[in-house]
């Protein structure tokens, strides 16, 4: 069990090397609170965001601490990948800046699987191959538009989708 | 294997049946505040078995069936496609339908499972999937607010996540 | 105790109500679990935004609860007023026409009172009277601008506000 | 009462003093992730005494001194001006500047509170501060993460916010 983690741990640790390089263009490293015993401790996400100092997560700006949460989510991805990925309103805490280099990550990403991201971020949505658009519709309930017209098909009782 | 397009029949705040095509790549889905976009999400975690009621924001299953709607029940429908491998340990490119109904009645709620129309047991659909190469533990699904948790978590709660892909 | 505490609920309920039809143009209403003996249990958020049934916050769409979280927030500061009032980044759910309406209600309130308001939003900021921008400077560290050009002082060591 | 300028000196990403004046009203501030948007109020914060370290995502009160900067100490001012009553009871108009400043020394931290140059305790500080009718608790400051906090919280952990304000 403990070889186990240790084997994943040496894996995700070396994503995130990458994908914190991708995201906040610094240096970012997993550290075991006790690696002897790793289930007798925490892990440690230590970041040096480009021209900072090294930081623990916890010292960071709202914005940084979640790009530094996003590697780690993307080293976990490259890890145990998946054909499907859905990320619902991620870049929440990020400026503009930030937000354009998440959706370039996702994008190169999305070469071999698929990613659903639910964004409100015009960057976001501007770099993405299709925008699913869902509004509410007084007594009617979520209308979805925005879906390509050829795969509409007229023979489901959905004449809202693609209208 | 890819996801081709999903169904949304009475489920949460879809009360017209509803079929959603998602393309290869990269898919982004926007609108106001309350319009339904996590909704879709949690049809897919319905579908695959793959969250609690909470996870989905619902006291019970039955919570899910649209409000407004005028069946009891509510279903939800993911259409998959890609290379199988069958019994001979040939890959053929074949389509495969999942679905999951819950139903309200007087005795409480009713709730089955279909791949291609046939009622199935969750571990049945869970095998499909993991032959499929799809995960069950939801792992490659992000919720709104998991970020932003990440980043307040402790170094404990950190590790176990790892503990969890292990 | 109790006495001063139902006091204080029943000034934060009727202020919710208001502040919530403000924000969300709903109903909204605060709740004890216990109302007998407060202090053993919770306080409950209901709310029925425009056109939509009475849930409670735990229902609610990720932008909608804060919106109500909020409604909660000016009722607490409605009830306790202060002159001076500081909000971080309270608009990261918010879709823009949320962010808008947000942007009113802190404007007409600051007529009698100041508010700080730190915002990614372009929305926020177009309404507000002066924006402080605050960007990082290699080898420097924070640089403040926009700051009116009046109000900097020469004699200051600070050649970089205004500039 | 109102807010006329805050003053950063080695505080946190302030390495060059910085003097921000905030006019009556409606003011925003933005910039990018990481700017020193958020050290602002944590200044604001430190000044005042209404927080303790971790509530400014420090460790110590001597990780908030500019790490880049040359001096070991930090210092922040307070700027403010409004209708004082003295001691007739009579109204006037007034300035009051409030400062802190900490210092990192061999011995350890050093930190003191000054009322117009004159050094100050907490407590005089804060009786001063409920004279002008400034909220000693830090309840009118809204913290990043607070408003998602809030959604998040179960049904007592809001009912104890509204203790602490009756
Ligand atoms: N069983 C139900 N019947 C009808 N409507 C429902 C039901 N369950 C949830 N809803 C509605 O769905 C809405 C929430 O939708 P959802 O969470 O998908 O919004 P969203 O688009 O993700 O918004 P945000 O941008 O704020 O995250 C709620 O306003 C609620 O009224
Ligand atoms: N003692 C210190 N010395 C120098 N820099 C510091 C010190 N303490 C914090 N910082 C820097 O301040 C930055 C954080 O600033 P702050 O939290 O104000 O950002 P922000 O503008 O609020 O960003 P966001 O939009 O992401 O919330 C960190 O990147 C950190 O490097
Ligand atoms: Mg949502
Ligand atoms: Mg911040």
């Amino acid at each position: 069990k403990r070889t186990a983690f240790l084997d994943a741990f040496a894996r995700v640790s070396k994503a995130f090397a990458g994908s914190f390089a991708e995201l906040a263009r610094g240096e970012g490293r997993l550290r075991l609170e006790n690696p002897d015993d790793p289930f007798a401790g925490g892990l440690i996400i230590e970041a040096r965001p480009r021209g900072k100092k090294l930081a623990r997560l916890e010292a960071m700006s709202g914005g940084e601490k979640s790009l530094t949460a996003l590697a780690f989510i993307f080293a976990l991805q490259e890890v145990n990948p998946a054909p499907f990925f859905v990320f619902d309103e991620v870049d929440q805490s990020l400026d503009g800046v930030n937000t354009d280099t998440l959706a370039s990550a996702i994008k190169s990403r999305a070469d071999s699987r698929q990613y659903l991201v639910i964004s409100h971020h015009r960057v976001m949505l501007e770099k993405s191959r299709q925008t699913i658009g869902v509004t509410m519709r007084k007594g009617w309930g979520t209308v979805v538009t925005g879906v390509p017209m050829e795969e509409t098909e007229p023979a489901q009782a959905a004449p809202e989708v693609g209208a | 294997v890819r996801v081709e397009a999903l169904t949304l029949d009475n489920f949460k705040s879809f009360a017209k049946k509803t079929r959603i095509p998602i393309r290869d790549g990269f898919t982004t889905v926007s609108g106001p505040n309350g319009s339904g976009k996590s909704n879709i999400i949690d049809a897919i975690q319905f579908v695959l078995g793959i969250a609690t009621s909470k996870g989905m924001r619902a006291e019970r299953l039955t919570d899910l069936i649209c409000i407004e709607g005028t069946k009891p029940s509510a279903r939800v429908t993911l259409e998959l496609a890609g290379a199988f491998e069958d019994a001979d340990g040939r890959r053929t490119h074949k389509k495969v339908e999942v679905t999951r109904v819950v139903r309200r009645q007087k005795s409480g709620a009713q709730a089955h499972y279909e791949v291609d129309g046939t009622p199935v047991r969750l571990t049945d659909l869970h095998d499909l999937m993991r032959d499929l190469g799809f995960p069950t533990s939801g792992q490659n699904i992000v919720l709104q607010g998991d970020v932003i948790r990440l980043t307040s978590m402790g170094g404990v709660a950190r590790r176990q996540v790892l503990d969890e892909l292990a």
